[in-house]
């Protein structure tokens, strides 16, 4: 069975590809197989996955070229799958949008049902259809949210849109929790939101908080997770925490 | 004569509302009458300017409903005049791109061209229709770029992209440069990417460099720019040297 979780946050630099490619990378630690979607046309999963293939296929292979799905997947150095992005998924953002291929990703990883236990999707900051693709699919969303003012007054709308979303295309999508991220508990403002966050989104705040740990930013310039490029750094630590705490809000329910 | 200048980077969360609503502080505080026009549907800057009305009129009153432009301008307790944004610019994006009316906001700030020497555009971090329209209308275009390995990769496409909207649409705006932001000058990645960006884009590096400082992250949940909040704070000193370097680069050519 292979859960599908949507990364997201329409606030940028928020830490949303730094938990994709580092939970990712924790979940393969623990012997579970794992793809990482790149729908972010920045294709900074991509690069942090640190491909071989001089120009690997994407999603727009597959849509436009009609390219085999299983051929666009490459292994990286941490052992999870990655279905890579690039620019070109600009322009898949505008075709499906107009060719009316709403649900296109959802029946694109059906092919990975068997194969993988969890796909995590990476996003872009902005709601556009290839954010939307992603909420339709996922099974739960994971929302990464700094502990600042601006990120804070968008949540609640982000939360809302999620929902709506859900409604409206019948998916069975659901936030599955917040995770506090680049956390320097020395600074009151950080300490400040995030007593605002339990206080409003009590059950959604996961537990384990994601420190502020230059290894976490360093790790992507050498093509790899944090986990494995300084697996002892308080990041590290912290993202295979948040695994830990992941598979016991979806595995046992 | 109003200079118009857009801040621009479809990379995520590397202080474009900072940099906007700092800057636009900074430049009154050098006696010049300023508009800081929010692009950004999350409406950060907008909130940092504390406008005191209710529902405040935007962008979308005046395309959609016929509102007046100036009845659409609030001051804000900086002393510079805001054009607000909400999440009704979501529906403003689709209209311009449907109706075609590329050019609409270069002929909606117009009628300012008299009454400000600089318009400051906040855009949101993708590049679409509304990030263009401020590309089309701005004079020049100002880069926020923090010292990390993602925002690195971003930045030559996005320069290239900045010229062919200008080639394509004729319009005069040109890179007038990059800023770094939250600068760590403790850490080795800060220094090794701003190493590399002045070794690449060597006069477009702007000298000043704004430090990561928490004044400046504090002082939108008061509804101030960073100089009014704490103007004795690194951040404050950096961003009104910033406006001193800025002055020079574009007044005295
Ligand atoms: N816990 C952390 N400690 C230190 N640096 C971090 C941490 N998490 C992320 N970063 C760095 O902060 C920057 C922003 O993070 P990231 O790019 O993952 O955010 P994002 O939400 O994916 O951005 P975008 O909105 O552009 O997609 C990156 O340079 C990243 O390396
Ligand atoms: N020099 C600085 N020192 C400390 N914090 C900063 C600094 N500049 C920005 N910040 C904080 O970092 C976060 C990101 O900055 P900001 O929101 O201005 O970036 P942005 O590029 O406008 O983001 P978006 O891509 O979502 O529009 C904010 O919480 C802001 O308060
Ligand atoms: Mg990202
Ligand atoms: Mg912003």
């Amino acid at each position: 069975m292979n859960r599908i979780i949507a990364i997201a946050n329409q606030k940028g630099g928020v830490g949303k590809t730094t938990t994709a490619v580092n939970l990712a990378a924790s979940l393969v630690a623990t012997k579970r197989k794992v793809l990482l979607v790149d729908l972010d046309p920045q294709g900074n999963a991509t690069s942090a996955a640190s491909i071989t293939s001089p120009r690997p296929k994407t999603l727009c292979d597959y849509y436009f070229e009609g390219a085999q799905i299983k051929d666009c997947v490459y292994s990286s150095k941490d052992g999870f799958d990655i279905l890579p992005g690039d620019e070109g998924l600009i322009a898949l953002e505008i075709a499906i949008r107009n060719d009316n291929k709403q649900g296109f990703l959802a029946k694109a990883l059906k092919s990975f049902s068997e194969t993988h236990n969890y796909t995590i999707i990476d996003t872009p900051p902005t709601l556009n259809q290839l954010t939307i693709e992603a909420l339709f699919c996922a099974s739960g969303t994971l929302i990464p949210l700094q502990c600042e003012y601006y990120s804070l007054e968008g949540v609640a709308g982000l939360m809302k849109t999620i929902q709506t979303i859900s409604d409206k295309n019948m998916s069975t999508n659901r936030v599955l929790g917040i995770v506090r991220t680049m956390v320097d508990m020395r600074n009151n403002l950080a300490k400040e939101v995030s007593d605002e966050l339990e206080k409003h989104f009590k059950d959604l705040v996961f537990n384990t908080l994601i420190p502020r740990n230059v290894k976490l930013a360093e790790a992507p310039s050498h093509g790899l997770s944090g986990i494995k490029y300084m697996p002892n750094s308080y990041g590290a630590k912290a993202y295979l925490a948040l695994a830990g705490e992941l598979i016991r809000r979806v595995e046992y329910v």
